[in-house]
């Protein structure tokens, strides 16, 4: 029988895990799983790599949810994109030509230890369940541990902040192992998309500086382009900008490091809502949350098919 | 129930300081009070005129609130129970489930 996922409820890391063997199983020529490396607790980092198989080169799009461990609707989006591209392959010509010239890494949970923490036994939980040296508390703010302008503005030194920046950059297994994934394909991965929340945003670097981005006049049509035709879903209102100005300044961030990196287009999505039921998004609201979030995301992945001037 | 009961009587305050004296207020409020900021993510990066939400526990609640009154700082009630939004949440499930 057709394998029954409820894409509409929030599920546990053990189930989004079979269900990603499930969808490896089941789609032999557009998808397939591997493991980058493990988290702190020692669980595999899984990524599910969407497209279909060619010889030929193909630029590549990373997609990661669930850096924050308490931001449940971020692993909901991945699962639903998943789903959606490979459901629609066949009757959407605007997917199929995406899966076509494109792949896509997805990476459902990449705080896995955090995510599982949040279900088990503490539904706010925001870092990852790494140990301190000398202090009880645990755990690192995987969104301020990367190597850009690390531990500086908007992060804390203080293992016990929810902010805290790590022992040194990298200091997580999480993040490392990323790291070390998008420095190997650096060359083909165009765009780098991290999913987060909650305020209804739509952000691109930087977030450590007041500063302009070299090819801001790309990005901002492509940010511009995507929070359109995330409106055209349900008329809900995305905010978009530098991540700096439009929400604050925080250093060490994935999307400054991947954009440093030579990935030149690098967002940050902060979902719904902005804070009527903030982390608590009702299940009710993931369909529409992940509709409106994959026609833009779609239309990020199209824009990288065009030349910007 | 679920986390052991733990949220119960938790609340989530949004408050909105309109004077950098508020924002400073505010920050030596959180110093003595437990309270999990859930937007923005450290007492650092309030700023005047932006949204605070924050989860504070029910026996903080009270204290909390007195102070922002004694400091006249306007705040609003976003979630009364934290513990049952999350059961909540969850019921929505085994509703759908029973269906």
């Amino acid at each position: 029988s057709e394998f029954q996922y409820d894409y509409e409820v929030y599920h546990s890391l053990e189930e989004i895990q079979s269900w990603m063997y499930e969808m490896n199983r089941t789609h032999p020529h557009l998808v397939d799983m591997f493991s980058i490396g493990r988290s702190f607790e020692g669980r595999p980092l899984y990524i599910l790599q969407l497209g279909k198989r060619t010889r030929s080169y193909k630029k590549a799009v990373w997609i990661d949810c669930g850096v924050h461990a308490r931001e449940w609707i971020g692993p909901a989006f991945c699962q639903w994109f998943v789903k959606e591209a490979l459901h629609s392959y066949k009757y959407d010509s605007v997917m199929r030509r995406l899966m076509n010239q494109l792949n896509f890494y997805i990476m459902p949970v990449f705080n896995v230890d955090g995510y599982r923490y949040s279900w088990t036994t503490d539904r706010f939980w925001r870092k990852t369940r790494s140990k301190n040296a000398k202090y009880q508390c645990r755990g690192v703010d995987a969104n301020r541990n990367w190597k850009v302008k690390w531990c500086d503005e908007g992060a804390s030194s203080h293992p016990c902040d929810d902010t805290y920046c790590g022992p040194f950059p990298e200091s997580e297994p999480e993040v490392k192992a990323v790291a070390k994934f998008l420095r190997k394909h650096r060359k083909r991965v165009r765009a780098y998309i991290s999913i987060h929340a909650y305020a209804q945003m739509l952000l691109y670097p930087y977030s450590y500086k007041y500063a302009t981005i070299p090819n801001f006049s790309c990005v901002e049509s492509a940010a511009q382009n995507a929070v359109t035709a995330l409106y055209s879903a349900y008329g809900v209102r995305y905010r978009y900008g530098p991540a700096s100005t439009t929400l604050y300044v925080s250093s060490g961030s994935s999307m400054d490091w991947a954009y440093k990196n030579g990935i030149p287009y690098a967002f940050a999505f902060e979902l719904r809502d902005t804070g009527y039921f903030g982390f608590l998004l009702p299940e009710t609201l993931i369909n529409p949350t992940c509709t409106e979030t994959t026609r833009a995301v779609k239309t990020i992945a199209s824009g990288l098919l065009k030349k910007c001037p | 129930y679920l986390y052991n009961n733990r949220y119960a009587g938790d609340q989530v305050i949004r408050v909105t300081p309109v004077s950098n004296g508020e924002v400073e207020e505010l920050r030596r409020l959180f110093a003595n009070l437990t309270v999990d900021l859930w937007r923005p993510n450290s007492a650092a990066l309030i700023r005047e005129g932006g949204d605070v939400d924050l989860h504070v526990g029910r026996n903080h609640t009270r204290g909390l609130r007195a102070g922002l009154q004694r400091a006249h700082i306007r705040h609003k009630v976003l979630i009364s129970n934290l513990q049952s939004e999350i059961e909540k949440q969850t019921g929505y499930r085994s509703s759908r489930k029973r269906r």
